[in-house]
């Protein structure tokens, strides 16, 4: 464990902290895309099977089950007690080709033809991309609220973070896995135009809104 | 102490 990990698990852990409050004190799901929430759901449970049969800390394992759990009750509160709150007319990305895209590169880029090795891998690479009908949602709608675009940049700094732990690891352990090395990168490219509206608008106490 | 292959990531 270094600093930028640390704090990138904060950083990820605090996101969801956030989108929960948001919806809580909105009483409100609008602008959250159901399909990115959804595909996070799909990552965690596909990343974290190692669960009862690899253990690493009591750390690791509770914030893989809030990671699972939380996902879980988004999706399952977006779909009941919130269902009525969000507009799924908004949500069009087209996830199929996410989760295909994801399988195929899984299959094809893998360090181990194994069973929980091809699905963390299946996972690494779904992250990669399952921001994508939450960004294609606002392209849409051109704004979001300000807690909204906090719970974004958390979720994207987590991972903008694992970037730079990766090459901290690889500079003092000598540790190197490309795979999630280049789905990091992958992702954090995908967010370079909502963390430049973030930093020139949202952290100034303006509106995110798209130019 | 790390393990191999990333899996005591999150």
């Amino acid at each position: 464990m270094n600093v930028f990990r640390l704090v990138a698990d904060l950083m990820h852990l605090a996101s969801i902290l956030i989108l929960l409050l948001k919806i809580r004190k909105t009483r409100s799901a609008a602008g959250i895309s159901f399909k990115s929430q959804l595909l996070y759901l799909i990552v965690f449970v596909t990343r974290y099977l190692d669960l009862f049969t690899h253990w690493v800390s009591l750390y690791n394992t509770a914030m893989k089950v809030f990671f699972i759990a939380s996902s879980g009750y988004i999706v399952y509160q977006m779909q009941r007690r919130y269902r009525a709150t969000w507009d799924p007319a908004l949500d069009t990305f087209r996830i199929e080709f996410l989760l295909g895209g994801a399988a195929v590169m899984s299959l094809i880029f893998h360090t181990k033809f194994t069973f929980l090795e091809l699905f963390w891998t299946y996972s690494i690479w779904l992250e990669a991309v399952a921001i994508l009908p939450q960004l294609f949602q606002m392209s849409r709608t051109g704004e979001a609220e300000t807690i909204t675009a906090h719970y974004l940049f958390a979720l994207g700094a987590y991972r903008g973070l694992y970037v730079v732990n990766w090459i901290y690891r690889y500079a003092t352990e000598g540790y190197w896995e490309w795979i999630p090395f280049l789905a990091g990168m992958v992702q954090t490219v995908l967010y370079a135009d909502f963390f430049y509206v973030y930093f020139s608008r949202v952290m100034r106490g303006k509106k995110f809104e798209l130019p | 102490a790390s393990v191999a292959g990333g899996k005591d990531e999150l």
